[in-house]
């Protein structure tokens, strides 16, 4: 478990009587393992000061088990930051839950859109899916394609223009009684201010309740410049970690957590339909100390 | 470290902070300072210290611009993991190389995800040039075997630009996948493709070191493609895999139209790092 983990990073400080130095000396090392982690530095230099401030006062060094009061202080930090137990997203049964899922070019947002419809299928709800990406090549094509071979509904009305879209979507959804409508949006830069004004408009248009950013587990310190201002422009709910399949130890985690401050729902863990799954936050913080 | 500059602890956690933020990597970070500590015993302010860095980093990065080796029929591989921005990079050479005089087909080698064949045919309708395709599910190999034994014996076109499915390093089935359309290509035209351009996703952090490991123990990658370096990314993982693997680097992405496609440039990528 996490307090394991945490106990053999810090092992240099067992048995040994401890001093300030010594134990800022293990705690620059794990500050550099974070950054290895692609935590952002911001947010590793934020987390470690505070286990610092928190470690070597006498109190803690001049007790009987300060190693292990260290390893207690590092723990409560991490479980802060991360959250202590997974957070479910359980929307009302009985009337239309929106999510507006929004995200960087590539970061998986269309695959997860799918994911997501199937998830909350199989817990019962009526979902709708439908896009808004009107730029990319066959985006929704994709989309569609996903939906078809997963037995989801879809939604389409052609047009170039999303906010009209988002309007009939939500109509069609009403109409039809569905419990979830999740929008499939366009791949964008946190910079661009034009792309960035489409998802707020799309979200008081149609009143979302959830809208869910979908970033890269492999995304390095950008992470940090993207959670802030996906957050500061939209006030984001929730995000999801995609490809944890991969071999990263996903550090933005750590970094979209502590900017957005709101929870991380979901990981996709690959390309197919069931590869999402709940979000452990000792789990992932356990992957990102390495 | 602190020692080496006057201003003191300040501005070296500011140059610190400014490597670390461009994904340079930590080790590498503290590889370059103690470097520039070398060669630089009294350094006055945060300005010169970074023209020395610059200077530094441009010796670091000799040798790192290519280019594509064309001839009169050439193939072009492009590979790396999912959502990199492979299928947008295909259709950007085309053009780039449809400019140049060159006379180029594609392949739609993604016959895995959903619309990965449809994406690709939407880019060479617009840009009206041959595209190999054939319908979802079908073997990878088999649509590149049957265009490349096409394109060999068609005088009109010099250049086959070959689309591959994202797929993870990590992932062992397509790993192997990945050898055998390299068999594949070794049999039908008789050698490895001219060109091995790996694509890496500017975003993208420590992560991508592993990527070029794993990818180089398959391919003998001749060069690299990094896009998405139009946000907010600096692309500073170039560096390091630049002094682990020396691999050259080709172009850069620096947006989602077809025109957004830069030839690599030591001057203006560490412009852009600093
Ligand atoms: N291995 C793995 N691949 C994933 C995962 N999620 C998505 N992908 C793949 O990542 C690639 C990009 O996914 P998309 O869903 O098209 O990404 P997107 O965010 O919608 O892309 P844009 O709309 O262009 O911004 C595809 O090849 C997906 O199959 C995951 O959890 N693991
Ligand atoms: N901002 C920006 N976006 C890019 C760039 N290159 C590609 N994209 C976008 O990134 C997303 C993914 O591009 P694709 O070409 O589908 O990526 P891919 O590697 O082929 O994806 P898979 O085949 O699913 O693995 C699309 O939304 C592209 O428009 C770039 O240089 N800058
Ligand atoms: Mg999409
Ligand atoms: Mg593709």
């Amino acid at each position: 478990n996490l307090k394991d983990k945490i106990s053999s990073v810090l092992s240099q400080l067992k048995g040994k009587r401890l001093n300030k130095d010594y134990v800022e000396k293990v705690l620059r090392e794990m500050r550099i393992s974070l950054l290895e982690a692609d935590v952002h530095y911001k947010v590793a230099s934020e987390f470690i000061n505070l286990v610092k401030e928190k470690t070597t006062g006498e109190k803690i060094l001049g007790s009987l088990t300060p190693y292990q009061q260290i390893v207690d202080i590092v723990y409560q930090e991490f479980v802060k930051i991360m959250g202590e137990k997974p957070v479910l997203l359980e929307p009302q049964k009985g009337r239309l839950n929106i999510m507006e899922i929004v995200g960087l070019q590539g970061s998986g947002k269309t695959t997860q859109v799918a994911k997501l419809s199937n998830f909350y299928k199989k817990q019962g709800y009526k979902v709708l899916v439908t896009s808004l990406d009107v730029y990319r090549p066959a985006a929704i094509d994709q989309l569609r394609i996903l939906a078809n071979n997963n037995d989801l509904d879809f939604y389409y009305e052609e047009s170039k223009k999303p906010i009209k879209m988002a309007k009939k979507a939500k109509d069609y959804a009403v109409k039809n009684n569905y419990d979830i409508l999740i929008f499939d949006t366009a791949g964008r830069l946190h910079i661009d201010k034009e792309m960035m004004k489409e998802v707020k408009v799309v979200k008081d248009t149609v009143k979302a309740d959830e809208i869910i950013l979908v970033v890269d587990s492999m995304v390095g310190q950008d992470a940090a410049n993207i959670a802030k201002e996906f957050n500061d422009k939209l006030n984001i709910t929730g995000s999801i970690l995609t490809k944890l399949d991969s071999d990263t130890r996903g550090g933005a985690a750590l970094s979209v957590r502590f900017i957005s401050e709101a929870p991380i729902l979901f990981i996709g863990k690959g390309e197919k339909i069931d590869d999402i799954e709940q979000f452990y936050p000792d789990r992932m913080a356990q992957r990102i100390l390495g | 470290l602190q020692g080496i500059i006057k201003g003191g602890k300040n501005i070296f956690e500011e140059i610190e902070k400014l490597l670390i933020e461009a994904d340079i990597g930590p080790s590498t970070v503290y590889d370059i300072l103690e470097a520039i500590r070398e060669d630089n015993k009294r350094i006055k302010n945060y300005k010169e210290l970074t023209g020395f860095l610059k200077a530094h980093l441009t010796k670091v990065l000799d040798g790192s611009e290519g280019k594509l080796n064309l001839s009169d029929k050439s193939i072009i591989l492009i590979y790396g993991v999912n959502g990199v921005g492979k299928t947008t990079t295909v259709a950007k050479l085309a053009r780039y190389l449809t400019v140049k005089g060159k006379k180029v087909a594609l392949v739609a080698g993604d016959t895995y995800r959903a619309a990965g064949g449809e994406q690709l045919d939407v880019w060479a309708n617009r840009l009206n040039v041959k595209i190999y395709k054939q319908g979802h599910g079908a073997d990878p190999g088999a649509v590149i075997f049957d265009a490349i034994t096409s394109f060999k014996n068609k005088k009109e076109y010099t250049t086959l630009i070959i689309d591959t499915g994202g797929r993870l390093h990590t992932n062992e089935n397509l790993v192997n996948q990945f050898s055998k359309i390299i068999r594949v290509i070794r049999k039908a035209w008789g050698k490895i493709p001219d060109e091995r351009l790996l694509v890496l996703d500017g975003t993208m952090g420590q992560n991508t070191v592993n990527q070029v490991n794993i990818f180089s123990k398959v391919i003998d990658i001749n060069g690299i493609i990094m896009t998405k370096l139009d946000g907010t990314a600096k692309g500073g993982i170039l560096i390091r895999i630049f002094k682990k693997y020396n691999i050259k680097i080709k172009f850069l992405g620096m947006g989602e139209k077809i025109g957004d496609l830069e030839e690599f440039r030591i001057s203006n990528y560490l412009e852009r790092l600093f």
